[in-house]
């Protein structure tokens, strides 16, 4: 699948400091969803596009890890990718869910609501251009 | 006290993920 997650998990980490394209810097922790959208926007090149868990189950090519099956943007595009259970998806109007929230409190110290089907995760994808 | 200068900071994009369609026009 032509879709990729972070390995590096190190800026889930609470208190990791993130910088917005507008500059501004904010905690991990303290990110909203307007701040995803308005990052996206002065970018240049980058859409947001909200992103519909469908479907959620082990994943049968890597063991531990979790198949997510989103549909992506107005075209409904399906996708799938492969990810660790604790890591975690920005859910609009929600925040930071992941399948496994007791573990990514554990690694990260992050607090999580429950990844479930029907949520609907930020995720960027590249702006097409006429 | 030792307080933290060299604090990394990453960029907002690295905290969501890049899902590009498969099916293209």
């Amino acid at each position: 699948a032509p879709a990729s997650a972070p390995s590096n998990p190190s800026h889930f980490m609470k208190g990791a400091i993130i910088q917005l394209a507008t500059g501004e810097l904010k905690r991990v922790e303290d990110l909203q969803t307007q701040d995803f959208v308005r990052s996206a926007e002065v970018s240049g090149g980058l859409k947001i596009d909200s992103s519909m868990v469908v479907d959620i189950r082990a994943s049968q090519q890597k063991p531990g890890l979790v198949s997510l099956h989103f549909t992506v943007g107005e075209q409904q595009s399906k996708v799938t990718i492969d990810v660790p259970p604790e890591h975690p998806f920005f859910v609009f109007g929600q925040g930071w869910s992941s399948c496994s929230p007791e573990r990514t409190a554990q690694l990260y110290d992050l607090a999580c609501h429950p990844l479930q089907v029907g949520d609907v995760c930020v995720s960027i994808t590249l702006q097409q251009q006429p | 006290n030792v307080e933290p200068r060299s604090v990394p900071v990453f960029p907002w994009h690295s905290l969501v993920p890049f899902l590009a369609p498969t099916q293209s026009d």
